[in-house]
Protein backbone atom coordinates (compact mmCIF):
# COMPACT_ATOMS: atom_id res chain seq x y z
CA UNK A 1 0.00 0.00 0.00
CA UNK A 2 1.35 3.49 -0.39
CA UNK A 3 2.84 5.51 2.22
CA UNK A 4 0.21 6.12 5.08
CA UNK A 5 -2.85 4.60 3.43
CA UNK A 6 -3.83 0.96 4.84
CA UNK A 7 -2.87 -1.74 3.89
CA UNK A 8 -5.94 -3.62 1.83
CA UNK A 9 -4.91 -7.14 2.39
CA UNK A 10 -4.27 -6.64 6.52
CA UNK A 11 -5.93 -3.34 7.07
CA UNK A 12 -2.46 -1.80 8.48
CA UNK A 13 -0.91 1.31 7.64
CA UNK A 14 1.94 0.15 5.91
CA UNK A 15 5.15 1.03 7.65
CA UNK A 16 7.75 3.56 6.34
CA UNK A 17 10.32 1.89 4.36
CA UNK A 18 12.86 1.89 6.69
CA UNK A 19 11.08 0.71 9.65
CA UNK A 20 9.83 -1.99 7.29
CA UNK A 21 14.03 -3.23 6.62
CA UNK A 22 14.96 -3.21 9.76
CA UNK A 23 12.32 -5.45 10.84
CA UNK A 24 13.23 -7.58 7.07
CA UNK A 25 16.21 -7.67 8.79
CA UNK A 26 15.56 -8.98 11.88
CA UNK A 27 13.53 -11.52 10.54
CA UNK A 28 16.13 -12.62 7.99
CA UNK A 29 18.57 -12.88 10.97
CA UNK A 30 16.27 -15.05 13.20
CA UNK A 31 15.08 -16.89 10.52
CA UNK A 32 19.16 -18.27 9.83
CA UNK A 33 19.82 -18.09 13.52
CA UNK A 34 16.67 -20.83 14.36
CA UNK A 35 17.83 -23.15 11.27
CA UNK A 36 21.40 -23.53 12.27
CA UNK A 37 20.01 -23.99 15.71
CA UNK A 38 22.44 -21.55 17.07
CA UNK A 39 21.34 -18.78 20.05
CA UNK A 40 22.92 -16.46 18.65
CA UNK A 41 25.69 -15.43 16.49
CA UNK A 42 29.31 -17.05 17.10
CA UNK A 43 32.09 -14.88 17.86
CA UNK A 44 34.87 -16.11 16.19
CA UNK A 45 37.96 -16.19 18.18
CA UNK A 46 40.28 -17.75 15.67
CA UNK A 47 39.80 -18.07 12.62
CA UNK A 48 41.30 -20.54 10.47
CA UNK A 49 43.92 -19.18 7.75
CA UNK A 50 42.89 -18.96 4.28
CA UNK A 51 45.66 -21.63 2.99
CA UNK A 52 44.43 -24.10 5.68
CA UNK A 53 40.85 -23.61 4.89
CA UNK A 54 41.33 -23.95 1.21
CA UNK A 55 43.50 -26.92 1.37
CA UNK A 56 40.93 -28.64 3.70
CA UNK A 57 37.85 -27.76 1.33
CA UNK A 58 40.59 -29.91 -1.35
CA UNK A 59 40.28 -32.80 0.65
CA UNK A 60 36.37 -32.77 1.28
CA UNK A 61 35.83 -32.51 -1.92
CA UNK A 62 37.99 -35.02 -2.77
CA UNK A 63 36.57 -37.39 -0.04
CA UNK A 64 32.96 -36.75 -1.80
CA UNK A 65 34.55 -37.85 -4.90
CA UNK A 66 35.79 -41.09 -3.12
CA UNK A 67 32.52 -41.53 -1.21
CA UNK A 68 30.76 -41.57 -4.35
CA UNK A 69 33.57 -43.72 -6.57
CA UNK A 70 33.66 -46.72 -3.85
CA UNK A 71 29.80 -47.32 -3.09
CA UNK A 72 31.33 -49.14 -0.09
CA UNK A 73 32.19 -46.18 1.96
CA UNK A 74 29.50 -45.75 4.73
CA UNK A 75 27.33 -42.80 3.27
CA UNK A 76 23.85 -42.44 3.90
CA UNK A 77 21.33 -42.21 1.02
CA UNK A 78 20.20 -39.01 -0.45
CA UNK A 79 17.82 -37.21 1.61
CA UNK A 80 15.55 -34.89 0.08
CA UNK A 81 16.32 -31.23 2.03
CA UNK A 82 12.74 -30.37 3.59
CA UNK A 83 12.15 -33.96 5.12
CA UNK A 84 13.19 -33.12 8.18
CA UNK A 85 16.54 -33.76 8.20
CA UNK A 86 19.59 -31.43 7.62
CA UNK A 87 22.89 -32.64 6.32
CA UNK A 88 26.44 -30.90 7.16
CA UNK A 89 29.69 -30.62 6.10
CA UNK A 90 32.09 -29.82 8.55
CA UNK A 91 35.80 -29.57 9.02
CA UNK A 92 36.96 -29.35 12.76
CA UNK A 93 40.74 -28.16 13.14
CA UNK A 94 43.19 -29.09 16.11
CA UNK A 95 44.12 -27.39 19.21
CA UNK A 96 47.45 -28.23 20.27
CA UNK A 97 47.24 -30.26 23.23
CA UNK A 98 50.11 -31.61 25.54
CA UNK A 99 52.98 -32.91 24.47
CA UNK A 100 56.52 -34.39 25.08
CA UNK A 101 59.33 -35.52 23.13
CA UNK A 102 57.60 -39.01 22.13
CA UNK A 103 53.95 -37.77 22.25
CA UNK A 104 51.40 -34.93 21.04
CA UNK A 105 48.37 -34.29 21.92
CA UNK A 106 45.46 -32.31 19.68
CA UNK A 107 42.08 -32.20 20.52
CA UNK A 108 39.33 -31.18 18.16
CA UNK A 109 35.98 -29.80 19.59
CA UNK A 110 32.63 -30.86 17.93
CA UNK A 111 29.59 -27.98 17.99
CA UNK A 112 26.88 -28.23 20.67
CA UNK A 113 24.44 -27.71 18.19
CA UNK A 114 25.45 -30.77 16.08
CA UNK A 115 25.54 -33.64 19.25
CA UNK A 116 22.46 -35.55 20.32
CA UNK A 117 20.24 -36.10 17.31
CA UNK A 118 23.02 -36.19 15.08
CA UNK A 119 23.81 -39.63 12.89
CA UNK A 120 27.82 -39.35 11.52
CA UNK A 121 27.72 -40.37 7.61
CA UNK A 122 31.93 -39.97 7.67
CA UNK A 123 34.72 -38.46 9.57
CA UNK A 124 38.56 -38.48 8.32
CA UNK A 125 41.56 -37.23 9.89
CA UNK A 126 43.65 -35.76 7.85
CA UNK A 127 47.52 -35.45 9.58
CA UNK A 128 50.40 -33.65 7.21
CA UNK A 129 53.82 -35.35 7.77
CA UNK A 130 56.78 -32.90 7.48
CA UNK A 131 60.38 -34.29 6.24
CA UNK A 132 60.11 -37.47 7.98
CA UNK A 133 63.64 -37.92 7.27
CA UNK A 134 65.61 -41.21 5.63
CA UNK A 135 63.54 -44.53 6.91
CA UNK A 136 60.46 -45.61 8.04
CA UNK A 137 59.03 -44.65 11.23
CA UNK A 138 56.35 -45.95 12.80
CA UNK A 139 53.81 -43.56 14.52
CA UNK A 140 50.86 -45.00 16.92
CA UNK A 141 47.90 -42.80 16.86
CA UNK A 142 45.45 -43.23 19.73
CA UNK A 143 41.50 -41.70 19.70
CA UNK A 144 41.21 -40.87 22.89
CA UNK A 145 37.84 -39.93 24.43
CA UNK A 146 36.59 -38.56 27.63
CA UNK A 147 35.88 -41.14 30.31
CA UNK A 148 32.07 -41.34 31.10
CA UNK A 149 32.63 -41.98 34.79
CA UNK A 150 35.45 -39.71 35.28
CA UNK A 151 38.08 -37.50 34.99
CA UNK A 152 40.19 -39.82 32.82
CA UNK A 153 40.02 -40.72 29.22
CA UNK A 154 40.08 -43.81 27.43
CA UNK A 155 41.37 -45.11 24.37
CA UNK A 156 38.09 -45.40 22.00
CA UNK A 157 41.07 -46.99 19.09
CA UNK A 158 44.60 -47.75 18.63
CA UNK A 159 46.08 -47.16 14.99
CA UNK A 160 49.66 -47.85 13.39
CA UNK A 161 51.15 -45.70 11.21
CA UNK A 162 54.29 -46.73 8.88
CA UNK A 163 55.31 -42.64 7.93
CA UNK A 164 58.14 -43.10 4.99
CA UNK A 165 57.53 -39.51 3.32
CA UNK A 166 56.36 -36.16 3.72
CA UNK A 167 53.17 -35.93 2.65
CA UNK A 168 49.29 -36.23 3.62
CA UNK A 169 47.76 -39.39 5.86
CA UNK A 170 44.16 -39.75 6.53
CA UNK A 171 42.59 -42.25 9.02
CA UNK A 172 38.38 -43.22 8.96
CA UNK A 173 37.53 -41.62 12.96
CA UNK A 174 33.94 -41.99 11.90
CA UNK A 175 32.82 -44.57 14.70
CA UNK A 176 35.36 -42.21 17.55
CA UNK A 177 32.74 -39.20 16.24
CA UNK A 178 29.92 -41.50 16.47
CA UNK A 179 30.36 -42.71 19.87
CA UNK A 180 31.55 -39.00 20.82
CA UNK A 181 28.29 -37.58 19.78
CA UNK A 182 26.01 -40.83 21.19
CA UNK A 183 27.67 -39.70 25.06
CA UNK A 184 26.56 -36.50 24.10
CA UNK A 185 30.67 -34.68 24.16
CA UNK A 186 32.13 -32.96 21.79
CA UNK A 187 36.14 -33.37 22.38
CA UNK A 188 37.71 -36.19 20.19
CA UNK A 189 41.61 -36.49 21.24
CA UNK A 190 43.96 -37.83 18.98
CA UNK A 191 47.66 -38.64 20.34
CA UNK A 192 50.31 -39.36 18.52
CA UNK A 193 53.27 -41.46 19.56
CA UNK A 194 56.38 -42.91 18.07
CA UNK A 195 58.65 -44.98 19.63
CA UNK A 196 62.48 -45.34 18.89
CA UNK A 197 64.78 -41.90 18.86
CA UNK A 198 62.31 -40.40 16.16
CA UNK A 199 61.58 -37.35 17.51
CA UNK A 200 57.84 -36.22 18.47
CA UNK A 201 56.04 -36.25 15.03
CA UNK A 202 56.39 -33.36 12.80
CA UNK A 203 53.36 -31.84 12.13
CA UNK A 204 52.90 -28.61 10.24
CA UNK A 205 53.06 -25.68 12.41
CA UNK A 206 49.55 -23.96 13.26
CA UNK A 207 49.74 -20.91 11.03
CA UNK A 208 50.59 -23.46 7.85
CA UNK A 209 48.18 -24.20 5.43
CA UNK A 210 49.10 -28.04 6.46
CA UNK A 211 47.55 -28.00 9.72
CA UNK A 212 45.53 -31.34 11.09
CA UNK A 213 41.93 -31.16 10.68
CA UNK A 214 38.97 -33.76 10.67
CA UNK A 215 36.17 -33.42 7.64
CA UNK A 216 33.00 -34.75 8.65
CA UNK A 217 29.64 -35.27 7.09
CA UNK A 218 27.13 -35.51 9.60
CA UNK A 219 22.94 -35.90 9.56
CA UNK A 220 20.83 -34.15 12.30
CA UNK A 221 17.33 -34.78 12.45
CA UNK A 222 15.21 -31.49 12.86
CA UNK A 223 12.02 -31.28 14.36
CA UNK A 224 9.78 -32.27 11.98
CA UNK A 225 8.47 -30.73 9.45
CA UNK A 226 4.74 -30.21 8.69
CA UNK A 227 4.57 -29.24 4.83
CA UNK A 228 0.96 -27.59 4.31
CA UNK A 229 -0.14 -27.73 0.75
CA UNK B 1 5.13 -16.35 -10.12
CA UNK B 2 5.46 -12.34 -10.48
CA UNK B 3 7.77 -10.58 -9.59
CA UNK B 4 6.47 -6.97 -7.69
CA UNK B 5 7.48 -4.09 -9.83
CA UNK B 6 6.04 -0.34 -9.15
CA UNK B 7 2.97 -0.23 -7.38
CA UNK B 8 1.51 -3.37 -8.36
CA UNK B 9 -1.41 -4.64 -5.97
CA UNK B 10 -1.53 -8.31 -7.13
CA UNK B 11 0.05 -10.93 -5.70
CA UNK B 12 3.68 -10.92 -6.69
CA UNK B 13 6.50 -11.55 -5.35
CA UNK B 14 8.68 -8.79 -3.94
CA UNK B 15 12.93 -9.07 -3.87
CA UNK B 16 15.22 -8.63 -0.87
CA UNK B 17 18.27 -9.17 -0.09
CA UNK B 18 20.38 -8.79 2.82
CA UNK B 19 23.73 -7.75 2.37
CA UNK B 20 25.84 -9.68 5.56
CA UNK B 21 28.39 -7.17 5.55
CA UNK B 22 25.82 -4.64 6.30
CA UNK B 23 24.46 -6.51 9.12
CA UNK B 24 28.09 -7.18 10.14
CA UNK B 25 27.76 -10.76 10.05
CA UNK B 26 30.41 -11.58 7.44
CA UNK B 27 33.13 -12.44 9.72
CA UNK B 28 31.36 -16.19 10.82
CA UNK B 29 29.19 -16.12 7.72
CA UNK B 30 32.32 -17.02 4.84
CA UNK B 31 29.80 -17.71 1.82
CA UNK B 32 27.90 -16.25 0.57
CA UNK B 33 28.17 -12.36 0.70
CA UNK B 34 24.13 -12.51 1.43
CA UNK B 35 20.67 -13.88 1.73
CA UNK B 36 17.99 -13.34 -1.03
CA UNK B 37 15.20 -12.96 1.83
CA UNK B 38 12.63 -12.04 -0.90
CA UNK B 39 9.15 -12.34 0.16
CA UNK B 40 5.18 -12.77 -1.73
CA UNK B 41 2.83 -9.16 -0.95
CA UNK B 42 -0.07 -8.42 -2.60
CA UNK B 43 -4.14 -9.44 -2.90
CA UNK B 44 -5.86 -12.35 -4.19
CA UNK B 45 -9.44 -11.79 -4.99
CA UNK B 46 -11.47 -15.14 -5.89
CA UNK B 47 -11.17 -14.73 -9.62
CA UNK B 48 -7.08 -15.08 -9.31
CA UNK B 49 -7.61 -17.88 -6.50
CA UNK B 50 -4.89 -20.57 -7.61
CA UNK B 51 -3.42 -18.36 -10.41
CA UNK B 52 -0.01 -20.16 -11.97
CA UNK B 53 2.99 -20.44 -9.90
CA UNK B 54 0.40 -23.52 -9.19
CA UNK B 55 -0.88 -25.87 -12.28
CA UNK B 56 -3.81 -24.14 -14.67
CA UNK B 57 -6.05 -27.14 -14.10
CA UNK B 58 -5.80 -26.05 -10.17
CA UNK B 59 -7.05 -22.88 -11.13
CA UNK B 60 -9.79 -23.89 -13.09
CA UNK B 61 -11.13 -26.70 -10.41
CA UNK B 62 -10.66 -24.14 -7.58
CA UNK B 63 -13.59 -21.73 -9.78
CA UNK B 64 -15.38 -24.71 -10.15
CA UNK B 65 -16.06 -24.95 -6.73
CA UNK B 66 -15.96 -21.01 -6.23
CA UNK B 67 -18.86 -21.24 -8.28
CA UNK B 68 -20.44 -24.47 -6.61
CA UNK B 69 -20.64 -23.52 -3.19
CA UNK B 70 -21.41 -19.50 -3.02
CA UNK B 71 -18.68 -17.30 -3.91
CA UNK B 72 -19.14 -15.37 -0.71
CA UNK B 73 -18.88 -18.94 1.43
CA UNK B 74 -15.18 -19.45 0.02
CA UNK B 75 -12.58 -18.99 2.19
CA UNK B 76 -9.74 -15.78 1.08
CA UNK B 77 -7.09 -16.62 -0.98
CA UNK B 78 -3.37 -15.55 0.14
CA UNK B 79 -0.28 -15.07 -1.45
CA UNK B 80 2.12 -17.80 -0.63
CA UNK B 81 5.42 -19.03 -2.08
CA UNK B 82 4.66 -22.15 -5.13
CA UNK B 83 8.56 -22.42 -5.40
CA UNK B 84 11.69 -22.17 -3.07
CA UNK B 85 14.98 -23.35 -2.80
CA UNK B 86 17.58 -24.22 -0.07
CA UNK B 87 20.27 -21.26 1.06
CA UNK B 88 23.90 -23.09 0.93
CA UNK B 89 25.98 -21.68 4.11
CA UNK B 90 29.67 -22.22 4.91
CA UNK B 91 30.23 -20.59 8.07
CA UNK B 92 32.32 -20.91 11.17
CA UNK B 93 30.22 -22.30 14.38
CA UNK B 94 30.93 -21.68 18.15
CA UNK B 95 33.84 -23.89 18.06
CA UNK B 96 35.28 -21.76 15.39
CA UNK B 97 34.50 -25.56 12.97
CA UNK B 98 33.73 -24.46 9.31
CA UNK B 99 30.75 -25.99 8.60
CA UNK B 100 28.64 -26.10 5.06
CA UNK B 101 24.96 -26.72 5.00
CA UNK B 102 22.21 -26.08 2.55
CA UNK B 103 18.77 -24.86 4.62
CA UNK B 104 16.04 -26.21 2.83
CA UNK B 105 13.03 -23.50 1.76
CA UNK B 106 14.97 -20.31 2.47
CA UNK B 107 14.55 -18.68 -0.66
CA UNK B 108 11.09 -17.83 -2.32
CA UNK B 109 12.02 -18.27 -6.19
CA UNK B 110 7.83 -17.84 -7.11
CA UNK B 111 4.69 -16.59 -4.85
CA UNK B 112 1.28 -17.61 -6.26
CA UNK B 113 -2.44 -17.60 -5.05
CA UNK B 114 -4.12 -20.58 -2.62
Amino acid sequence: ALKGAPCPACGLTALAPAAQRDILIALAKQSILSKLRLPDRPNITQPTSRGALLTALRGMRAQRVDTAVSPGMPRGGSVRPGMGVQEYEMLSFAESGSSTSRSTRLHFRFTQELSGSTEILQATLYLFWADPGPGTHPVTVRLLQPDPTGPNVTVASETRLEVQRAGWTTLDVGQAVQSLFSQGSQRLTVELAVAEDWRSPRLAGHSDSHWPFVAAQARARTPHRVRRR
Amino acid sequence: GIDCSGDSRMCCRKEFFVDFKEIGWEDWIIQPEGYQMNYCVGLCPLHVAGIPGLAASFHTAVLNLIKANNADAAADSCCVPTQRRPLSLLYYDRDSNIVKTDIPDMIVDACGCT
